[in-house]
């Protein structure tokens, strides 16, 4: 079951680099086995160099870089499985304003190939979407009002 | 196939029928903490066939329907259809749209609907499976990421160790 | 020592309640005692009642308003000493665009009695910066800019 | 009293001297994800005495000093300096300035100096709580807030009991 393990590590340790290099430009991640020999004896470290830093585990990184870096390691387990629906629900909570554009540029590539569904209280996620909803809610009972995208300044 | 619309009726904070239809791209969902952006989500679960209210933040399914304060009578179900548009044929129905219901009673019971015909929840399982590839694996729930931020590296392993 | 508890626990819950009512408007909240005879037998409840909605407890409410009810919490225990210099550090992440000015409000009084210091993502709260400053990070060293307020729009 | 200027150097990611003056009402810390803005924070606690190297997210005190990958030495301690404004003489101190400054070394051991002249950890503290009330508990931490949300009952009375 070693093989089986080893091919799924592979491959995920792959996909999170690449997702990882889309969100942190100039970085680079990886996922390492703390013991290769036997796998099962060990757990799987994650390794990460955000831009312009030196490598370090995931451990001593800021609270944003960390959440960053765990958004990619998800996401990197979910393309194990082609999926035709994608729901995130507020991903988006610790990343700075340089960091959310580059997740909604990722999700909308995402979008091209499956549907996806996003909640999220950020502006610059909202501004991506082909169709917007609001929620309301009145008396404790939810409603929905559709939300007209405007572009706004220069194009 | 894509789908085309959700539907919710006395599904935890959507007292009235609700309609919300889906772009064959990107949807996104804003509003105030509390307004109910969460409770949408646990819709779309549901109408899936997960089979844990807890992960839809209910301690029993009972605990999905509508309950106000507001001297209304409240709801005796909570309903939430997902509607397909089917026009490629991917789903294997005989319909240009395949709508997919799940309704819960006040005993926590379901009764699942497959273009209004009653059929067991496997079937709807094995219905998305084969045309949709929807699993759990693809909702990334509120709190989800500050989850794996907290996981240590053997956690880690074993989640991977679980998908292989 | 049930006394001092008690006591404590009355002006934590009075605290308690003033905060979340001016964060939540329209709201209420309070705490409660599991174990009335013997406090110590039980744990410490919350019950909120955001604007509009009913009363229940805090274990029920979405991502958004267990966060500002939990900050609500422990701004109140913090009100039980006077301290000349407060440091916040991304206490605003789960909060949406209209709870997040009114946290800025909230911390620009404390401002007026006491130093504040606040580290946050969000621009609504640097808008009510007395100094405002930008950490920038370059090879792994950090530095700072002191940032300019500028009035912008209509007054 | 009160603080005027934070002064770091060789602490954390902060290699240069480098100084933060501070508003007298609110001063507010912007900047990208991992730029440092949570060491300043790590900074405070550090100069105010607190004991906790974890609390500052350092495995050991020696953690604390710069330690960069460019070649360029790295510096030898951590310094932190913070001054006060005493010109109301609240602080009983003979200055105008106050400044309390801690600095650790490879082994990990710290110095205090106040106004330069070196003195013992306890005389800091008791200074600091006559004069200007400054304790642990006016700290919210990044991660405090969700912290709190996880917590259960018993935490939250045992929270409030030692308080008591
Ligand atoms: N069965 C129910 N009946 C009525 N209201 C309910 C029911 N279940 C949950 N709610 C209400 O739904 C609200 C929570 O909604 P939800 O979690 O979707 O908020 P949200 O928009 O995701 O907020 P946030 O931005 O804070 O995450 C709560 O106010 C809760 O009381
Ligand atoms: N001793 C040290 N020497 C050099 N760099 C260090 C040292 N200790 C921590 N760092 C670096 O400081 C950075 C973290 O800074 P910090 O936690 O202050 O970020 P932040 O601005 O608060 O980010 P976020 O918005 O994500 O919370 C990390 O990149 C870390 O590698
Ligand atoms: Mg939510
Ligand atoms: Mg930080």
């Amino acid at each position: 079951k070693k093989d089986a393990f080893m091919r799924t590590f592979e491959e995920v340790s792959r996909n999170f680099g690449e997702i990882f290099r889309e969100l942190s430009p100039g970085g680079e991640a990886r996922l390492v086995l703390e013991c290769e020999s036997n796998p099962f004896e060990g757990g799987v470290e994650i390794e990460a160099r955000p831009g312009g830093k030196e490598i370090r585990r995931v451990e001593s990184m800021s609270g944003g870089e960390k959440s960053l870096t765990a958004l990619a390691f998800i996401l990197a387990l979910q393309k194990m499985r082609s999926a035709s629906l994608y729901v995130f629900d507020e991903i988006d909570a610790h990343l700075d304003d340089e960091k959310v554009p580059r997740v909604a540029r990722l999700i909308k590539k995402y979008s091209q190939n499956s549907q996806v569904i996003v909640v999220t209280l950020k502006d610059s996620i909202m501004s991506v979407a082909d169709r917007l909803f609001g929620v309301t809610m009145k008396d404790g009972v939810s409603g929905i009002v559709s939300l007209e995208l405007a572009e706004y300044g220069g194009d | 196939p894509y789908a085309s619309k959700i539907e919710l009726r006395g599904f935890k904070s959507f007292r009235d029928k609700t309609e919300i239809p889906l772009s064959r791209g990107l949807t996104v969902i804003g509003g105030p903490n509390g307004s109910g952006k969460s409770n949408i989500v646990d819709a779309l679960c549901f109408v899936l066939g997960w089979m844990s209210a807890k992960t839809m933040r209910a301690e029993r399914f009972s605990d999905l329907i509508f309950k106000g304060g507001d001297g209304r009578r409240s709801p005796r179900f909570a309903e939430v259809s997902l509607y397909f548009n089917n026009e490629d044929g991917g789903i294997e129905v005989d319909s240009k749209t395949v709508v997919i219901t799940r309704t819960v009673d006040e005993e926590g019971k379901s009764v699942y609907r497959l273009n209004r015909r009653r059929v067991s929840r496997q079937d709807i399982v094995d219905l998305l499976g084969k045309s949709l590839s929807l699993g759990e694996y693809n909702f990334i729930l509120q709190g989800d990421v500050e989850h794996f931020v907290r996981m240590d590296s053997i956690d880690r392993r074993k989640i991977i160790d679980e998908l292989a």
